[in-house]
């Protein structure tokens, strides 16, 4: 259990910021 | 009903029960190793005293209702120690946010909004296309007025050049010539009939 | 009242924590569970009490140093009273994880949306203002080769009447 809850919110943390960066990647190709 | 306190374990890395559980589990072995080294202390020191008549048995007793109670105290202080760490040191205050999810405080949409959004900006791709779309054609359409233009320049140049033919051999104007040349024409005619005429 | 800064609340509660259950193991309730030994050897049992209670101190005091090391507590409480601090106007509970990750993913997403928005909005914009000037040349441009075709139209019909003197004449040179 202790495990899921800092693995879930170790991606809370991370995933977001990963995510974001692959879609600016993507509006940035819509762009071009 | 465990909170998890997953907020907490996002800022801080760990889960504070896990913290506590572990300071708590480190605590207690401390207790009981260090209980029992004093217990084997004792033990030696009797070694020394053959004719103690005190048992080791007895010193076992001795050292189990010592544990007994400092684990009871153990427990009750821990627990309160456990209690404030958890509701006022390794909390976060419902009313606070992490910098890190600011974003959540700045643009709170909703699924409509969001989708709203989205077709806004979809909308405007499409703007853009058919502009580009437009621009396409209307460039087109510039390359071929060029092409079309050159014909005509073409042409034009064509009916110049025929003109400037006409005068480079002394015709300034080939309407006017060939109306003098039709004039002179029947008039020969003319003249040439008369003198037959007049012949006959 | 202003909350005492979490570090030094986490050592006062953990030395509070540690003093009392110090003090609750006395050298009178040691002395009484080992009573035997105890009256043999009084000295003997005051000095393994005492290193009893001192070891046990440095135990748990060097596990707290460990953990706060391990943890990286001192920087975290530190951030946190910031980041308490400057919430402190704010009185209604703040966003949490709602547990579905596309639903938080949103707000993350929003603001890199809004900025291409704006940026489309900027580029249509200015590719309608291209466009239109692209307009003017094309509309310029038919106007041109409307202008030129006239022109070569006049310039044939006049050739055309010329055809049409020459055919009188060669008509009257004929005679």
């Amino acid at each position: 259990f202790d495990e899921n809850i800092v693995e879930t919110t170790t991606k809370r943390k991370q995933y977001p910021r990963k995510i974001a960066a692959h879609f600016i990647k993507i509006l940035k190709t819509e762009r071009e | 009903s465990i909170n998890p306190m997953s907020y907490e374990t996002q800022f801080f890395g760990f889960t504070p029960q896990t913290c506590l559980l572990r300071v708590y589990n480190a605590f207690q072995d401390y207790l009981f190793d260090i209980m029992l080294i004093a217990e084997q202390v004792i033990l030696r020191k009797l070694e020394g005293l053959p004719d103690s008549n005190i048992s080791s048995s007895q010193i076992r007793e001795g050292t189990e209702s010592f544990l007994i109670f400092m684990k009871e105290r153990f427990e009750q202080l821990f627990g309160k120690m456990e209690s404030i760490l958890l509701n006022f040191v390794l909390s976060i205050p419902e009313n606070v946010l992490l910098p890190a999810d600011k974003v959540h405080e700045q643009y709170s949409y909703s699924k409509e909004e969001f989708q709203q959004l989205e077709r806004e900006v979809k909308q405007l791709q499409m703007n853009c296309s058919a502009e580009a779309a437009a621009r396409q054609e209307l460039l087109v359409e510039l390359d071929e007025q060029k092409a079309t233009e050159a014909e005509l320049q073409k042409t034009l140049r064509w009916f110049d050049s025929l003109e400037n033919a006409g005068k480079e051999n002394g015709i300034a104007d080939f309407t006017e010539s060939l109306a003098f040349l039709t004039r002179s024409a029947s008039e020969v005619s003319s003249k040439l009939k008369e003198i037959e005429e007049k012949s006959k | 009242v202003e909350a005492a800064p979490r570090l030094l609340m986490f050592d006062k509660i953990v030395k509070t924590f540690l003093e009392k259950l110090l003090a609750s193991g006395s050298f009178q309730r040691f002395a009484h569970c080992y009573q035997s030994f105890y009256n043999l050897q009084p000295e003997v049992t005051a000095s393994v009490h005492e290193k009893f209670l001192s070891l046990l101190q440095t135990s748990i005091q060097d596990e707290i140093d460990q953990v706060k090391e391990e943890g990286n507590l001192e920087v975290l409480f530190t951030i946190l009273d910031r980041i308490v601090e400057e919430s402190k106007d704010k009185k209604e509970p703040a966003w949490r994880p709602s547990g579905i990750p596309e639903e938080d993913l949103r707000s993350w997403l929003v603001p890199y949306i809004l900025n291409q928005k704006q940026y489309l909005r900027k580029h249509h914009r200015e590719m309608q203002e291209e466009n239109a000037k692209l307009m003017r040349s094309v509309l310029a441009g038919r106007e041109k080769i409307m202008e030129l075709q006239q022109q070569i139209q006049l310039r044939s019909q006049a050739w055309q009447a010329i055809q049409k003197d020459k055919q009188q004449l060669i008509l009257a040179l004929g005679n």
